[in-house]
């Protein structure tokens, strides 16, 4: 899957993914990328969030609208991820995936869990970059 | 103190942010952004894992999903399982411009796909026919995300048919492996 978030000058904000889905799934299957809150989420007055990993689980628990409304309450985007990945991890322990969260003023912040030794990678580009960056966290 | 425009992106996926950053660049719009950003990965198979020929299901057919969502007006635009249409990102944007509708699934949206102007066409290309006759043949259909069946869905693959006697709401189940080349 690819999750993605923007805010353009005029600070609109928007979110999306695009995905093959899961390997050897049962046909009809879909996951989280198609669902709003679920894969991403996007709010003029807050941020937007994306969430990758696996889909069966995560759409349970729609991190990307809990990531956005964690901003609301005044979380940083590291946090707010944060918490909606342990919110998932509280139920199951063994999942794997992240979340990313951008605020609309071009703060961002992403968490992850069950990656193991693997770092998540994701890419960023703003205003103030002469190129694109590739950030890396530990889960 | 903004720092406007931006965009982030899930994984190692260089070529779709800076296509997104292009359009922010020049025209602004972020909505645009997603969907142009989102549909280079569509066409360049990022890591197997977005667009035509990866991530075969059990029947080695691949189909997409894809979301574009604008935080301006919460207005939303989603595929599920959509067959044989490889621009997932564009179609999505359809619904959201095209319907009042947010989501729409399988062969009825590969039906809105072709009345918008999408072209019909084959998702599955000899790798994902390869990976899929690996995991058939050669595997044994392992994994897979079938359980509470029979004939053993861990040793063999289907047809299945349920098992009635089983443990009702039980939380354990063994988690889909994801990496690089394997998640939503």
């Amino acid at each position: 899957t690819i999750g993605m978030i923007a805010v353009d000058k005029q600070g609109n904000v928007a979110a999306g993914t695009s995905t093959n889905g899961a390997k050897f799934k049962i046909p009809g299957r879909i996951g989280d990328s198609p669902i709003p809150g679920s894969g991403a989420y996007a709010d003029n007055a807050v941020g937007g969030a994306t969430a990758t990993g696996d889909g069966d689980i995560m759409l349970r628990f729609l991190p990307s609208f809990l990531a956005v409304e964690e901003m609301r309450r005044g979380a940083s985007p590291t946090d707010a991820a944060r918490t909606a990945v342990n919110r998932i991890a509280e139920h199951y322990p063994d999942f794997m995936g992240a979340v990313i969260a951008l605020r609309n003023d071009g703060e961002y912040g992403a968490a992850c869990h069950g990656l193991g030794d693997e770092p998540f990678p994701f890419v960023v580009k703003d205003i103030t970059m002469t190129k694109f960056k590739i950030e890396k966290i530990n889960c | 103190d903004a720092k406007l425009p931006v965009v982030v992106t899930t994984w190692n996926f260089v070529n779709a942010t800076v296509t997104a950053w292009d359009i922010l660049k020049k025209t602004g719009f972020a909505l645009d952004a997603i969907e142009k950003g989102t549909s280079v990965c569509e066409k360049q198979q990022c890591d197997g894992t977005v667009g035509y020929g990866g991530s075969p299901d059990e029947e080695s057919e691949t189909t997409l999903d894809a979301l574009i969502m604008d935080g301006c007006t919460m207005n939303v635009g989603a595929v599920g399982a959509l067959r044989r249409v490889k621009h997932a990102a564009s179609v999505a944007r359809h619904v959201l411009e095209h319907t009042k509708h947010s989501i729409l699934v399988g062969e009825m949206a590969t039906n809105f796909a072709k009345q918008m102007g999408f072209k019909e066409e084959s998702l599955t290309t000899t790798t994902s026919k390869r990976m899929w006759l690996k995991w058939h043949y050669r595997d044994q259909c392992q994994p897979n995300f079938w359980m509470n069946v029979e004939p053993d869905p861990t040793k063999f693959c289907g047809p299945y048919k349920k098992i009635d006697n089983i443990v009702k709401r039980s939380k354990h189940t063994i988690p889909m492996k994801v990496s690089r080349f394997n998640h939503d």
